[in-house]
């Protein structure tokens, strides 16, 4: 997982 | 009615005028369009009732086995309209002998063929948001944690697919069987375009964005 940084912050992050 | 209000924006393609017609730019083009199509799929499923209760590891793992089966179900359904033609965007429609000078005739040919099968089946938009849903949910991902609560996301989206059709097609009480049998297609069609990407971006001629590239890895 940690070298899918992009996906992690849009999912975390708001819409 | 939450998935209808769901769906994301269109997207458009904009090839750059400013290069020459080949198959890296309609390549080029092509990439890019997905990987912007990409950041709104993650929006969306972050909007499918249930996604964003799942744990984050299970979000991640969901998206990363089931983006190209979206983006491809999302090209079929745009193209339903379209005869022999992929509707990339409205201001990319690509037909075969377009396809073929891209490199692209058997994904093109492959993708036409659940095109054709939807087309015959009318699909409706109701439908198409609730099979996308349920393409993500039911990704078979080797790496879920919570496996209860997906199968519960599962369960929710193919309940909501049961009454649409209970209540839209009661003159055929196995179309959402019918709809349902049309993911394995939708699975081998996506599983060739990732192999088809992969090997572009090992030729290492087409630029491609890192969201893009993050989720190609992810399939390898």
């Amino acid at each position: 997982q940690e070298k899918h940084k992009i996906l992690h912050k849009l999912l975390q992050n708001g819409n | 009615t939450l998935l209808l209000g769901a769906e994301p924006e269109k997207v458009c393609a904009m090839p750059d005028p400013a290069l020459p017609d080949s198959d890296i730019k309609a390549l080029t083009t092509l990439c890019d369009l997905a990987d912007r199509e990409l950041v709104l799929n993650i929006s969306w499923a972050k909007n499918i009732p249930g996604f964003s209760s799942l744990c984050l590891s299970d979000q991640m793992s969901l998206l990363q086995s089931a983006w190209m089966e979206i983006l491809v179900l999302r090209v079929a359904f745009r193209s339903l309209p379209c005869e022999d033609k992929l509707v990339f965007a409205d201001d990319y429609i690509m037909d075969a002998e377009q396809a073929k000078s891209a490199g692209l005739l058997e994904l093109h040919k492959a993708i036409l063929q659940l095109v054709s099968r939807y087309r015959s089946m009318r699909l409706e938009k109701e439908e198409f948001v609730t099979l996308k849903a349920i393409a993500l949910a039911n990704s078979d991902s080797m790496h879920i944690e919570d496996v209860e609560a997906v199968q519960g996301l599962q369960d929710s989206l193919h309940e909501a697919l049961l009454d649409y059709e209970c209540v839209h097609h009661r003159e055929d009480p196995r179309r959402a069987g019918k709809l349902i049998m049309t993911l394995p297609l939708l699975r081998q069609t996506s599983a060739k375009a990732v192999r088809h990407f992969c090997s572009i971006k090992q030729d290492g001629r087409v630029p491609m964005h890192k969201l893009f590239l993050e989720l190609l890895e992810a399939n390898v």
